[in-house]
Parts: structure tokens; sequence; C-alpha cells
């Protein structure tokens, strides 16, 4: 039922010879409910509806395209414009700060990006920021061995700015320092002003926020929070390997401008895959 | 004023329900499940008079405020009965997709149970995640609890059972057993859990869920349900401004009650849920 949504459309689009004002009102209503069910912020959801609509009435196809590409093409060229287009991770020295809600997969993706980056002849090294949950720096350790990189943390210290600062002076002659750090929301105040402190201390040249493609109407304000806090520059989508559609994560690349540079596949290190905006947009479309 | 003493039509009808769906979409109510109570709100109202001391907006939404409740107010469990009543040890087990809140949501559960002089059991029966035996070691141990757990990769019924023995053994009251995230999709993981239920023969398997997810929510739960049949619902994280409209879709489409929801990290953050708290949380 839920494959229905782009596919119906697009049957419509290529079963008709020309665009016609009506055929696009179906498409693009059939496309409105894929991108609801999908988890789209509803109100994203309907101005990009209304966009969509606007573009394929007013614009020509451009040469040798039929009308029926060109709606197709309107509709991964809106969606691309949001969620980046093959942005990737620089293969350089870098400060890396990971941030994002409770459960995410925040810890997991440390130890992928920690073996991405060995891999590529980089040193690596990751930084247990995360002070509050129970065995946080356990998890990190035995992710960080699975990743082949080593670990920094203070299991008994809570102040996690502390723990980011002496991290980063073990590791200062590493090229790649990944930051784990605690699951928050935007209505914790104490961790928001966590968050800012560690991001002071860190001087992070890349803010990831990592979020679960299965996230819904939250994501779009709890992103917005991060970015306001931090400045988040890259997302991360995880748990693709489930089937959210993970209209929640657009929501939340839309709120911050951040493009999404991987997707999360799995629970191992190896589940990291770089993102592809065309398979994820038909994915989340049906 | 407009509506006094006439009939509803389907004209009159769609834009106020409108503007009511959307408030449900944005709260995370699955779209299927809107769409379904759309049509028994149009169904009860069309054609129907309406007082003169209403306008439609209000009948509109009134019909609309019952649907959702009657959707909610499913005959639910009250757990801490059921433990009094039935045999022990009683054992009970969490099972849920990644991240969720499981661990966490034994912990407060566990908690709970030792306030009313219940003696409990842990079992680490997820034996595969990174950190996962001493996450749950160190809540044990907060909680003056004993852990049932064997190596990492080791049988997760293995330790479910244990567990159970132990606790029969030891004339423990309640068996909380941890299972391992696992995506609905999975069909080893789903498999390894309907071993574990087969195994253990649990009295209650409660779906922990987190009130941040969507429209997956539902597919989880039936899943889940499928897989190994829920008992009870736990939806976690609702304090991350979540409306956890998922709690509607869920007990629509699984019906299912929702025992609690979890409401922050820390022992005393798990709340009974309360259907009408929840009518108002979606409409406020
Ligand atoms: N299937 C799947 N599971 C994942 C993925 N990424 C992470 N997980 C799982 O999701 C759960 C949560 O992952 P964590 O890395 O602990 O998440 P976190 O954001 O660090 O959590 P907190 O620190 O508590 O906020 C674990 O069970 C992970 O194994 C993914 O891409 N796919
Ligand atoms: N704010 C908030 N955080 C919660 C709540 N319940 C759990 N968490 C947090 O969510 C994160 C994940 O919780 P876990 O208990 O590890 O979740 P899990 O389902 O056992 O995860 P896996 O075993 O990896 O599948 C942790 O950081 C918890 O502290 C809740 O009700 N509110
Ligand atoms: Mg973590
Ligand atoms: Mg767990």
């Amino acid at each position: 039922k839920l494959k229905d949504g782009l596919q119906n459309a697009m049957k419509k689009v290529a079963n008709a010879s020309h665009i016609d004002k009506n055929l696009v009102s179906e498409v693009v209503k059939d496309v409105q409910r894929a991108m609801i069910e999908s988890d789209m912020n509803v109100n994203l959801a309907l101005e990009l509806t209304q966009k969509l609509k606007e573009r394929a009435l007013t614009e020509k196809p451009p040469a040798g395209m039929t009308s029926k590409e060109h709606v197709i093409k309107i509709i991964y060229e809106e969606f691309v414009n949001i969620l980046g287009d093959g942005v990737e991770l620089k293969l350089r020295p870098q400060t890396i700060m990971m941030v994002g809600l409770y459960g995410m997969g925040k810890t997991t993706t440390c130890g992928k990006l920690g073996a991405y980056f060995q891999k590529r002849g980089l040193n690596t090294a990751l930084v247990a920021g995360d002070t509050h949950r129970p065995a946080a720096y356990e998890q990190l350790e035995q992710v960080a061995e699975d990743a082949g990189v080593p670990i920094y943390g203070s299991p008994g210290e809570s102040r996690a700015p502390k723990v980011v600062r002496e991290g980063l002076e073990k590791f200062k002659e590493y090229d790649v320092v990944i930051i784990d750090t605690s699951g928050r929301h935007s209505l914790q105040d104490e961790l928001i002003k966590e968050i800012k402190r560690i991001r002071k201390v860190a001087q992070p040249d890349e803010v990831i926020l990592t979020i679960d493609a299965s996230v819904g109407q939250q994501a779009g304000p709890q992103a917005e929070a991060f970015h306001d806090a931090v400045g988040v520059t890259k997302t991360i989508i995880t748990k693709i390997d489930g089937s959210a559609k993970g209209g929640g994560a657009l929501s939340a690349v839309a709120a911050t401008d951040a493009p999404v540079v991987f997707v999360g596949t799995g629970e191992r290190i190896r589940d990291l895959e770089k993102f592809d905006p065309k398979r994820f947009i038909s994915r989340l479309l049906g | 004023v407009d509506g006094w003493g006439s009939k509803l039509k389907e004209n009159k009808i769609e834009p106020i329900l409108w503007d009511l769906k959307v408030a449900l979409l944005e709260a995370d109510v699955a779209l299927p499940v809107v769409e379904e109570i759309e049509e028994e709100v149009k169904d009860n109202l069309l054609n129907k008079k309406i007082g003169r001391k209403y306008s439609i907006e209000d009948v509109i939404e009134t019909a609309l405020k019952n649907a959702v409740k009657k959707a909610l107010d499913l005959e639910t469990i009250d757990l801490y009965d059921f433990i009094k009543n039935t045999e022990k040890p009683v054992s009970i087990m969490f099972v849920g997709v990644n991240g969720t809140g499981k661990t966490t949501t034994i912990a407060k559960i566990s908690h709970n149970l030792i306030k009313k002089n219940y003696s409990c059991v842990l079992a680490a029966s997820d034996t595969f995640r990174a950190g996962a035996l001493e996450q749950l070691q160190v809540h044990a141990n907060r909680l003056g609890v004993k852990l049932i757990k064997h190596s990492k990769g080791s049988d997760p019924a293995a330790v479910g059972y244990d567990a159970v023995e132990h606790a029969r053994a030891r004339r423990k009251d309640v068996v909380l057993i941890d299972t391992a995230g696992r995506m609905q999709t999975n069909t080893n993981l789903m498999d390894e859990m309907k071993k574990i239920k087969r195994v253990v023969e649990p009295d209650l398997i409660i779906f922990v869920g987190d009130a941040l997810a969507g429209n997956d929510a539902v597919d989880q739960a039936q899943k889940f349900n499928e897989a190994v049949g829920i008992d009870g619902v736990i939806l976690s994280k609702i304090d991350a401004d979540a409306k956890g409209g998922s709690a509607l879709s869920i007990g629509h489409a699984v019906g299912k009650p929702i025992l609690f929801v979890g409401t922050g990290e820390g022992y005393d953050d798990l709340e009974h849920f309360d259907s009408d708290w929840m009518t108002d949380r979606l409409f406020g």
C-alpha cells in the first residue's frame, strides 16, 4: 500500500501523451500523500506540493525531454535541493562532533566513521564525550575495538567538556578525532548548555547530526534546535535498513541545510554507505 | 450563527476536518489511521442534524475526539495487578526496534516493583550489542538486583531460561528479560525473538516503542505482534516534545493497550498511560 505513491503517480505520467492541468494535480496529490506517509514535516510537504505543481504547470520541458520526463526531473530536483547530491566528508585532518536525539545511533556511527577514515590512511581516534549514559564508555570502547581505532574516555568523570578537552590533548597528533556525545533533546536546558560547552572546547570542523530514519514530526524542530545551539554541518541518516521512509530525516536536513553524507544500513562497523539521493528519494516516495 | 438547526453536508465537514487532520498528522498519528478515523467521523456526522446550541466546528471536533478516544481506550492491563495475581515467578519479555528505550524501561519498571516490595531478576538477553551487558549491569547494581548474563554472543534464549530458573529456585517474584533491538524487517532477528519466546515462555511480552517515531510505528507494532504477540505497549521519550500520536496509530493498528509512557531517563520517569491525557495532547 505504501508502495503506491510515486509508482502510481509515474504510471499516470507515463501513460499520458501530454501533461495537462488535471493530470498534474493528480500526480502531485499522489506525491503529497507519499510525502506525508513518509513522515515528512506536514508543512514542508504542503509547501513542496505547491512548488511541484507550479513548476510542472509553468516550466517548459528542456529540449529533447518529454513532459513526463520533465515532471520526474522536477520532483527529484526539489528533493535533491534539500538533501544534497554527492556531498562527501573530506579526507583531511579534522575534528568531528556527533550530536543527536536519544538512541539515534551516534555511538555506533562513531565506530563506522572511525573505520572509514582509518581505512583511507588517516590516523583516527574516538573520544567518549557521553558522560551520562550507563556504560557509554564501555560501549564506545567495544565499538572502537571493532573499528580498529584508539579511544579516550574518563569513566568516572561526569563533566563532558573536561573529558573532551583531555581527549583532544591526548590525540593532538592524530588526523581525525571523532567526539561522541550523549543523547539529548531541545527541552533539556542543562544538556543544551552542555553541548554548547563541548562545542566551544572541541572547535569542531564538522558537527554531524545523526538522525534515525523512523523519526517523525519532531525531526525538523529538534534538528533546528541542535542547529541553533551548535550549528550542524552534515547529516547522517541511520537505520535505513528498516522500513522507515526517512521523511522526518529529510525535514531535519531542510531545517539545518546540512547535507546528508552517509546512511547507516545496519549495526556493524561496515554498515555505512555513501548517501545516494536518487535511491533515498525513490524509496521515500515509493 | 452558521450551523444552527441545519444538517451536516460533506462540503461543510471537509474543511473543518482538514484542520483537525493536519493536527493529528503533526502529532505523528499515521496517515492511514488518520484517514480511517476521518471516514468513521464522516459516516457518523453525514446528514446529522445539529442542535440549536452547537456550532458545526464543535460537533465535528467532538466527534473526532470521541473517535480518537475510542481507539485509545482499549481494554488495558494493570501491570502491577497482573503481577500480583499471577503465579511467581512472573516473566516479562521486552521487545522492540533498536534504540527505543527497552533497557532503560526495564530499569524503571524494576525500580517501581522494588518500591512495591517485589523482588526482581534481570535477564541480559541482548548478547549482541556493544556494551549491552555492561549497561544492564550498571542498572542492576544501582537497583540492587541480580542480573543473569552469559558471555557476549551467547544464546539469548538460554539467558532468559536461566533467569527464570534462577528466579524459581530463589523465590524471586519477577523476571524482566531485556532483548536486543531488531528491525522488524530482519527475518533472522525476528526468528531469534520467536525462539526466545518459545524457550522462555514469558507471561507477558511488552513492545517498547519510541514516541519520536512516525508512520513506521504501525509497521513495527504489527510485525512484532504477528511474530510473538504483544500484550502491551510502552512508549518512551515522550518528554522529547513528541506528541506521541503513535500511541493512537499502534492502538488502532494492533488493538493492544499502551501501559506506560517514558518521560525521561530517570527511574521515576515512567507514567501510566491515560487516554484523556493523550487526547488532550493530540488536540492541544
Ligand atoms: N539496524 C540498525 N541499527 C542501528 C544503526 N545504527 C545504530 N543502530 C542500533 O541502534 C541502537 C542505538 O544505537 P546507539 O549508537 O547506542 O545510539 P546513540 O545515539 O548513541 O544512543 P544514545 O547515546 O543513548 O543517545 C543500537 O542498538 C545500535 O546497534 C543502523 O544503521 N541500522
Ligand atoms: N529522554 C528520554 N530518554 C530515554 C527514555 N527512555 C530511554 N531513553 C534514552 O534513550 C537511549 C536509548 O535507551 P536504551 O534503553 O539503551 O534503548 P534500547 O531499546 O535498550 O536500545 P537497544 O538495546 O540498543 O536497541 C538512552 O540514552 C536512554 O537514556 C525516555 O523516556 N526519555
Ligand atoms: Mg550513544
Ligand atoms: Mg537495550
